[in-house]
This record gives C-alpha cells, structure tokens and sequence, in this order.
C-alpha cells in the first residue's frame, strides 16, 4: 500500500 | 518523486528558510504571525509522527528533520530571543487560532482513511496546514505594510502546495491505485485560501509598487 500511499509524501 | 512534488518540497524549503534567514540576520520577526508558526509546529508534529516507526528515504527523513527543527526554532525565536521577542507585535497577531485546532481534530476524527491514532493526526494535519497561514494572512491585512521577505515566504507556501497540487494530478495519471481525496480537498482549499494572496501579490509586482492587501 505505501507504494500508492501518499505517507511518502512530505 | 517527479518534478512538480520536488518544485514543491523545494518552494516549501525555500520558504522556511526565508522566514529563518530573516529572523536570524535581521532578529527581527516584524510582520510574521507567531499563531501561524505555532500551527505550522503542531502540522509537522503530528504529521511527522510516523518519522521513527516508517522509514521511506534519506530525503524523505531529512526533509521531515528539517521541517520539524526549522518550525521549531522558529517559534523559539518568536517567543523566547530576547531581541526577536521584542519585535513581534503580538497586538495586531490576535487571530484565536486554537478555534482552528479544534474543528479540525474533531473534523480528522470524523473523515479520515483509517481509524488509527497516527492516522487520524495525519489527517488532522492535513486539515491543519490548510488553514494554519489565516493568522498571517489576517496579519499581513492588518499591518498593510508588507516587507517583501514575509511576502515573499507567503507566496513561496502557497507556491508549495500548488505545486503539490500538479504532483497529484500526474500521480493520480501516472499510477493506478493513487486516488486520495482528503489530501487533494485539503491541499486545493488551502491553495485557494492564497488565491487572493498571490492576486495582490502579483499586481504589486507587476505595477513594481508596495505590496498593499485591501482592508
């Protein structure tokens, strides 16, 4: 789910 | 990573960085809005929450370090330098911003993607940072005057998230499963809430006269 998760978003 | 979310972290560093270059050479916080120093320290607090239990990048924890350390000592300065202290006038910054916390928690608590603690102060930091630059906004009305470095750090934020916006839209036609409405909502009000900002601002620029927002 991280990959389409915007969590690596700042 | 694509070009528009790195414009965007890019423009959102350059502002912080203005604020604390004008804050530390000139020590004077003339024109900034603590109440908006303070929200923008409760955004990243709890957004970043997640910075020792998920690690996605160098960049990514660096960035969050940065942002984390630079809102930080902001409001340290604001509110405890002896010579920055003096200059903020805390008479005009009287937006009661803690009525901004508080419909937006209750807000997270409400809509949100899942129902977990960090999830839900994520959320609550989304719904947070899109209004947390009204105090300065108010501010920047009030005192009229507007040096050109907290215009240039208001228009540098709001230059972040529309950024940001682009970066969705290419992610969002780029990569199948990427469909997220809250962050989208929060980041599209919070960029409108510049509109009128970035309207003035550009008219001053073009006219080369003062930054003066109306009344």
């Amino acid at each position: 789910k991280l990959v389409g998760d915007t969590k690596d978003e700042l | 990573m694509n070009i528009f979310r790195l414009a965007g972290d890019m423009t959102h560093l350059a502002s912080v960085l203005v604020l604390l270059l004008k804050i530390h050479t000139i020590k004077s916080c003339a024109g900034v809005s603590l109440k908006t120093q303070e929200l923008y320290a409760i955004v990243f607090a709890t957004r970043y929450l997640d910075i020792f239990t998920s690690f996605y990048s160098i960049y990514n924890t660096l960035m969050k370090l940065i942002f984390l350390g630079s809102s930080f000592s902001i409001v340290w300065y604001m509110r405890y330098h002896k010579t920055v202290r003096r200059t903020y006038d805390r008479e005009q910054d009287t937006f009661r911003h803690w009525f901004l916390v508080l419909p937006c928690l209750l807000l997270a608590l409400l809509i949100h993607e899942k129902f977990t603690f960090l999830e839900v102060l994520w959320t609550f930091s989304l719904y947070l940072e899109a209004v947390a630059i009204l105090p300065q906004l108010v501010l920047l009305q009030r005192t009229r005057n507007i040096d050109n470095l907290t215009g240039q750090y208001v228009f540098l934020l709001g230059g972040y998230r529309g950024f940001y916006i682009l970066n969705w839209i290419y992610r969002y036609l780029t990569e199948p499963h990427f469909v997220h409405w809250i962050t989208w909502i929060a980041g599209l009000v919070q960029t409108l809430l510049y509109a009128d900002f970035f309207y003035y601002y550009f008219q001053s620029w073009k006219n080369n006269k003062k930054l003066q927002l109306p009344a």
